[in-house]
């Protein structure tokens, strides 16, 4: 995937970290001090569409199908910029009962994004 | 906000104003992450916990190894340390309280449970340690099951002692109260029940709605 830097208009990763003292919340989560909230964000003209996907395959693959069906205008609709690798993120808490908690909540942080 | 003199570079419609859209994304990791914690708000705390005492059970907090990813079925896993709220019930009984209110709240069940306390004997010495754990019953005060354990203690350190049936029970109604009763010579003064680096905690594995679990084929 790609990370978004300056100017960029095409689908990429936007970093964007939440401190937890920022939001008053160091207090109850006790690890880890923040939570990497990236997006995806940009375009996906159709020529780019299936990149960076899962394969290069499946990217040539949609190539080809839009070039078979002159897809310019095909009621499909173009391609959106999404997450394409996810991993969990790690919470240590206190709940209401000054109990300690510890889980892993799937699928939480974004680590690259891609074109549907 | 949108901001007329600049433009969206993703959308190309107005930019949302850079301060407000920092705002929408910092209220919107608060909402997401308490969503899936089962949350309706951030807790309060309501009785604070020593560092000390946090330090000694993180050291037993044994989740599954780092990177391990959860539960192939989807179904988040939590653990979970729960400090002793301890009083002395009478002379040679001391009481153990535990809350779960947050897990009966958010509907998630305690898998398995266990009791972990310190043991202090004197150096190059070994004990064997008898102990009845009685656990109450939510609905009525009298005492309800008991079980016995028999401990060989060669040093001192942490006992681990798994729970039974009835305990996990206790729970997941919410709240869980132990007597516990060292019998024998001179068990009372080895189990360590005061200090905030020795404070006795239960420690389970909870299921999120492992009731109605839809077992896939």
């Amino acid at each position: 995937g790609i990370n978004c830097q300056g100017g960029s208009r095409m689908c990429c990763r936007q970093e964007f970290f939440v401190d937890f003292r920022d939001i008053g919340w160091h207090d109850w989560i006790i690890q880890p001090e923040g939570y990497a909230m990236n997006f995806c964000t940009g375009q996906c003209p159709l020529h780019v569409a299936g990149m960076p996907g899962i394969a290069a395959s499946f990217h040539t693959a949609v190539l080809n199908l839009l070039k078979a069906n002159t897809a310019a205008g095909t009621a499909g609709g173009g391609s959106c910029c999404v997450p394409t690798a996810r991993r969990p993120l790690s919470l240590l808490y206190y709940d209401r009962d000054s109990n300690v908690v510890k889980t892993d909540i799937p699928d939480m942080v974004v680590e690259a994004c891609g074109c549907s | 906000i949108p901001r007329a003199d600049s433009q969206c570079l993703a959308c190309g419609g107005p930019a949302v104003d850079v301060e407000r859209q920092r705002e929408l994304l910092l209220d919107l990791a608060k909402r997401s992450i308490l969503e899936k914690l089962r949350l309706s708000q951030r807790p309060t705390l309501s009785r604070p916990v020593s560092r000390a005492a946090l330090r000694a059970a993180l050291q037993r907090l044994h989740g599954p190894p780092q990177g391990m990813l959860p539960e192939a079925d989807g179904e988040q896993e939590y653990e979970i340390i729960s400090f002793a709220d301890t009083g002395l019930s009478d002379i040679n009984q001391t009481r153990l309280d535990f809350h779960f209110s947050d897990r009966t709240a958010s509907g998630m069940e305690i898998q398995q449970a266990s009791l972990m306390f310190f043991v202090q004997i004197p150096p190059n010495t070994t004990q064997t340690l008898k102990l009845k754990i009685l656990v109450l019953s939510s609905r009525d005060t009298n005492l309800t099951s008991a079980t016995q354990h028999l401990l060989d203690v060669d040093a001192s350190g942490w006992h681990q002692l798994f729970l039974g049936p009835e305990a996990q029970a206790a729970c997941n109604q919410g709240h869980l109260t132990l007597e516990l009763v060292p019998e024998g010579q001179g068990a009372w003064s080895s189990v360590i029940l005061g200090g905030a680096a020795h404070r006795p905690f239960v420690s389970a594995k909870v299921k999120a709605g492992g009731k109605h679990r839809v077992h896939r084929r």
